[in-house]
Protein backbone atom coordinates (compact mmCIF):
# COMPACT_ATOMS: atom_id res chain seq x y z
CA UNK A 1 0.00 0.00 0.00
CA UNK A 2 0.94 3.68 -0.45
CA UNK A 3 1.50 4.41 3.38
CA UNK A 4 3.01 1.03 3.71
CA UNK A 5 5.89 2.83 1.06
CA UNK A 6 5.89 5.61 3.02
CA UNK A 7 6.78 3.33 5.87
CA UNK A 8 9.25 1.84 4.54
CA UNK A 9 10.80 5.42 2.46
CA UNK A 10 11.07 7.18 5.64
CA UNK A 11 12.79 4.87 7.86
CA UNK A 12 15.61 4.11 5.22
CA UNK A 13 15.95 7.78 4.54
CA UNK A 14 16.50 8.73 8.14
CA UNK A 15 18.73 7.08 10.80
CA UNK A 16 16.63 7.52 13.43
CA UNK A 17 13.36 6.94 13.61
CA UNK A 18 10.16 7.62 16.65
CA UNK A 19 6.80 6.92 15.65
CA UNK A 20 5.71 7.69 18.58
CA UNK A 21 2.10 9.45 20.77
CA UNK A 22 2.99 13.02 22.38
CA UNK A 23 1.32 11.62 25.88
CA UNK A 24 2.58 8.58 26.24
CA UNK A 25 5.74 8.27 28.94
CA UNK A 26 7.40 5.55 27.35
CA UNK A 27 7.55 7.89 24.01
CA UNK A 28 9.09 10.16 26.13
CA UNK A 29 11.67 8.00 27.09
CA UNK A 30 12.63 7.03 24.31
CA UNK A 31 12.68 10.24 22.80
CA UNK A 32 14.88 11.69 25.68
CA UNK A 33 17.38 8.87 25.58
CA UNK A 34 18.18 10.20 21.90
CA UNK A 35 18.38 13.42 22.33
CA UNK A 36 20.52 13.08 25.18
CA UNK A 37 22.98 11.22 23.02
CA UNK A 38 22.66 13.64 19.69
CA UNK A 39 20.65 11.27 18.00
CA UNK A 40 18.27 14.14 16.05
CA UNK A 41 15.88 11.41 15.79
CA UNK A 42 12.62 11.95 13.13
CA UNK A 43 9.57 11.61 15.36
CA UNK A 44 6.06 11.26 13.69
CA UNK A 45 3.42 11.84 16.30
CA UNK A 46 0.61 8.88 15.83
CA UNK A 47 -1.56 10.85 17.81
CA UNK A 48 -1.67 14.34 15.95
CA UNK A 49 -2.04 12.77 12.69
CA UNK A 50 -5.92 12.40 12.67
CA UNK A 51 -7.28 9.39 11.43
CA UNK A 52 -3.82 8.70 9.54
CA UNK A 53 -2.51 7.80 12.81
CA UNK A 54 -4.38 4.72 13.50
CA UNK A 55 -3.93 3.98 9.69
CA UNK A 56 0.06 4.37 10.03
CA UNK A 57 -0.32 2.09 13.65
CA UNK A 58 -2.18 -1.07 11.45
CA UNK A 59 0.90 -0.59 8.73
CA UNK A 60 3.72 -0.35 11.44
CA UNK A 61 2.12 -3.50 12.68
CA UNK A 62 2.12 -4.92 9.46
CA UNK A 63 5.81 -4.33 8.95
CA UNK A 64 7.00 -4.95 12.01
CA UNK A 65 4.83 -7.30 13.93
CA UNK A 66 4.67 -4.65 16.73
CA UNK A 67 1.34 -2.57 17.21
CA UNK A 68 2.49 -0.35 20.46
CA UNK A 69 4.14 2.76 20.84
CA UNK A 70 7.21 3.72 20.84
CA UNK A 71 8.01 2.68 17.80
CA UNK A 72 11.92 2.72 16.84
CA UNK A 73 14.31 2.32 13.93
CA UNK A 74 17.75 3.07 13.57
CA UNK A 75 19.85 3.02 10.16
CA UNK A 76 16.72 1.67 8.87
CA UNK A 77 16.31 -1.43 11.09
CA UNK A 78 13.42 -2.13 13.51
CA UNK A 79 14.99 -1.64 17.21
CA UNK A 80 11.43 -2.00 18.94
CA UNK A 81 9.61 -0.21 22.19
CA UNK A 82 11.17 1.45 24.81
CA UNK A 83 12.19 -1.39 27.07
CA UNK A 84 14.18 -3.03 23.88
CA UNK A 85 15.68 0.70 23.49
CA UNK A 86 16.72 0.84 26.74
CA UNK A 87 17.92 -2.34 26.84
CA UNK A 88 20.24 -1.87 23.85
CA UNK A 89 21.42 1.59 25.72
CA UNK A 90 22.59 -0.23 29.08
CA UNK A 91 24.62 -3.13 27.41
CA UNK A 92 26.18 -0.62 25.20
CA UNK A 93 25.07 -1.34 21.87
CA UNK A 94 22.92 1.76 21.16
CA UNK A 95 25.53 4.09 20.82
CA UNK A 96 27.60 1.74 18.05
CA UNK A 97 24.11 1.69 16.07
CA UNK A 98 23.41 4.88 16.06
CA UNK A 99 27.20 6.11 15.20
CA UNK A 100 26.73 3.79 12.28
CA UNK A 101 23.42 4.72 11.06
CA UNK A 102 24.47 8.46 10.94
CA UNK A 103 27.17 7.79 8.96
CA UNK A 104 25.93 5.52 6.44
CA UNK B 1 -19.50 18.33 42.75
CA UNK B 2 -20.97 14.51 42.78
CA UNK B 3 -17.80 12.95 40.60
CA UNK B 4 -16.40 14.51 43.13
CA UNK B 5 -17.35 13.46 46.30
CA UNK B 6 -17.63 9.98 44.77
CA UNK B 7 -13.58 10.31 44.22
CA UNK B 8 -12.94 11.31 47.62
CA UNK B 9 -15.21 8.33 48.87
CA UNK B 10 -13.22 5.75 46.86
CA UNK B 11 -9.71 6.92 48.21
CA UNK B 12 -10.97 6.51 51.60
CA UNK B 13 -12.92 3.57 51.77
CA UNK B 14 -9.75 1.75 49.63
CA UNK B 15 -6.31 1.20 50.56
CA UNK B 16 -4.82 1.48 47.67
CA UNK B 17 -6.39 2.81 44.56
CA UNK B 18 -4.83 3.48 40.71
CA UNK B 19 -6.60 5.62 37.95
CA UNK B 20 -5.16 4.11 34.94
CA UNK B 21 -5.43 3.93 31.12
CA UNK B 22 -5.56 0.11 30.00
CA UNK B 23 -3.30 0.75 27.19
CA UNK B 24 -0.40 2.90 29.54
CA UNK B 25 2.70 1.02 30.11
CA UNK B 26 3.44 3.25 33.30
CA UNK B 27 -0.19 2.87 34.58
CA UNK B 28 0.81 -1.12 33.88
CA UNK B 29 3.92 -0.64 35.86
CA UNK B 30 2.64 0.93 38.43
CA UNK B 31 -0.72 -1.88 38.56
CA UNK B 32 2.51 -4.41 38.50
CA UNK B 33 4.08 -3.59 41.38
CA UNK B 34 1.24 -3.18 43.71
CA UNK B 35 0.47 -6.72 42.77
CA UNK B 36 3.86 -8.24 42.86
CA UNK B 37 3.79 -6.52 46.87
CA UNK B 38 0.55 -8.24 47.51
CA UNK B 39 -1.60 -4.77 47.70
CA UNK B 40 -4.39 -5.63 45.80
CA UNK B 41 -5.59 -2.58 44.06
CA UNK B 42 -8.57 -0.79 43.24
CA UNK B 43 -8.08 -0.32 40.14
CA UNK B 44 -10.60 2.44 37.94
CA UNK B 45 -9.80 2.27 33.98
CA UNK B 46 -10.75 5.57 32.25
CA UNK B 47 -10.60 4.86 29.13
CA UNK B 48 -13.18 2.62 29.84
CA UNK B 49 -15.42 4.52 31.28
CA UNK B 50 -16.84 6.45 28.20
CA UNK B 51 -17.27 9.90 28.74
CA UNK B 52 -17.03 9.37 32.10
CA UNK B 53 -13.18 9.03 32.00
CA UNK B 54 -12.26 12.34 31.06
CA UNK B 55 -14.61 14.19 33.56
CA UNK B 56 -13.00 12.09 36.02
CA UNK B 57 -9.68 12.96 34.82
CA UNK B 58 -10.22 16.87 35.07
CA UNK B 59 -11.59 15.69 39.04
CA UNK B 60 -8.76 14.15 39.77
CA UNK B 61 -6.81 17.21 38.26
CA UNK B 62 -8.96 19.55 40.69
CA UNK B 63 -8.63 17.26 43.55
CA UNK B 64 -4.85 16.64 43.25
CA UNK B 65 -3.18 18.95 40.77
CA UNK B 66 -2.57 15.90 38.73
CA UNK B 67 -3.95 15.68 35.22
CA UNK B 68 -2.20 12.40 34.68
CA UNK B 69 -2.28 8.43 34.87
CA UNK B 70 -1.69 6.58 36.48
CA UNK B 71 -2.55 8.35 39.80
CA UNK B 72 -2.05 6.49 43.19
CA UNK B 73 -3.50 6.90 46.41
CA UNK B 74 -2.70 4.64 49.30
CA UNK B 75 -4.49 5.11 52.56
CA UNK B 76 -6.62 7.89 51.10
CA UNK B 77 -3.26 9.80 50.86
CA UNK B 78 -2.30 10.97 47.04
CA UNK B 79 1.08 9.56 46.13
CA UNK B 80 1.64 10.57 43.02
CA UNK B 81 2.23 8.28 39.36
CA UNK B 82 4.34 6.02 38.55
CA UNK B 83 7.87 7.69 38.94
CA UNK B 84 7.31 9.38 42.18
CA UNK B 85 5.39 5.64 43.44
CA UNK B 86 8.91 3.73 42.20
CA UNK B 87 10.42 6.15 43.86
CA UNK B 88 9.06 5.54 47.01
CA UNK B 89 9.33 1.71 46.18
CA UNK B 90 13.16 2.11 45.82
CA UNK B 91 13.87 4.37 49.02
CA UNK B 92 12.20 1.50 50.91
CA UNK B 93 8.86 3.48 51.93
CA UNK B 94 6.05 2.03 49.48
CA UNK B 95 5.78 -1.37 51.81
CA UNK B 96 5.42 0.37 55.49
CA UNK B 97 2.16 2.92 53.60
CA UNK B 98 0.75 0.06 52.55
CA UNK B 99 1.00 -2.53 55.80
CA UNK B 100 -0.29 1.25 57.32
CA UNK B 101 -2.84 1.39 55.17
CA UNK B 102 -4.29 -2.02 54.92
CA UNK B 103 -4.53 -2.29 58.68
CA UNK B 104 -6.85 0.84 58.83
N1 LIG C 1 7.23 -3.07 26.14
C1 LIG C 1 6.75 -2.07 25.18
C2 LIG C 1 5.39 -1.57 25.65
C3 LIG C 1 4.70 -0.79 24.56
C4 LIG C 1 3.32 -0.41 24.94
O1 LIG C 1 2.56 -1.18 25.60
N2 LIG C 1 2.92 0.76 24.50
C5 LIG C 1 1.59 1.30 24.77
C6 LIG C 1 1.72 2.73 25.23
S1 LIG C 1 2.79 2.82 26.62
C7 LIG C 1 0.72 1.22 23.54
O2 LIG C 1 1.20 1.38 22.42
N3 LIG C 1 -0.57 1.00 23.73
C8 LIG C 1 -1.47 0.91 22.63
C9 LIG C 1 -1.69 2.24 21.96
O3 LIG C 1 -1.40 3.32 22.54
O4 LIG C 1 -2.14 2.23 20.80
C10 LIG C 1 7.77 -0.95 25.06
O5 LIG C 1 8.71 -0.96 25.87
O6 LIG C 1 7.68 -0.11 24.19
N1 LIG D 1 5.91 11.35 35.67
C1 LIG D 1 4.53 10.93 35.55
C2 LIG D 1 4.16 10.92 34.06
C3 LIG D 1 2.69 10.80 33.87
C4 LIG D 1 2.28 10.96 32.45
O1 LIG D 1 2.83 11.77 31.66
N2 LIG D 1 1.27 10.20 32.07
C5 LIG D 1 0.75 10.19 30.71
C6 LIG D 1 0.57 8.77 30.23
S1 LIG D 1 2.09 7.90 30.36
C7 LIG D 1 -0.57 10.92 30.67
O2 LIG D 1 -1.37 10.87 31.60
N3 LIG D 1 -0.84 11.60 29.55
C8 LIG D 1 -2.05 12.33 29.40
C9 LIG D 1 -3.25 11.40 29.26
O3 LIG D 1 -3.09 10.21 28.93
O4 LIG D 1 -4.37 11.90 29.48
C10 LIG D 1 4.37 9.55 36.17
O5 LIG D 1 5.40 8.98 36.53
O6 LIG D 1 3.27 9.05 36.35
S1 LIG E 1 0.77 5.87 27.50
FE1 LIG E 1 1.62 5.83 29.50
S2 LIG E 1 3.58 5.03 29.16
FE2 LIG E 1 2.76 5.07 27.17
Amino acid sequence: SRLEETVKKTVAENPVVVYSKTWCSYSSEVKTLFKKLGAEPLVIELDEMGPQGPQLQKVLERLTGQHTVPNVFIGGQHIGGCTDTLKLYRKGELEPLLSEAKSK
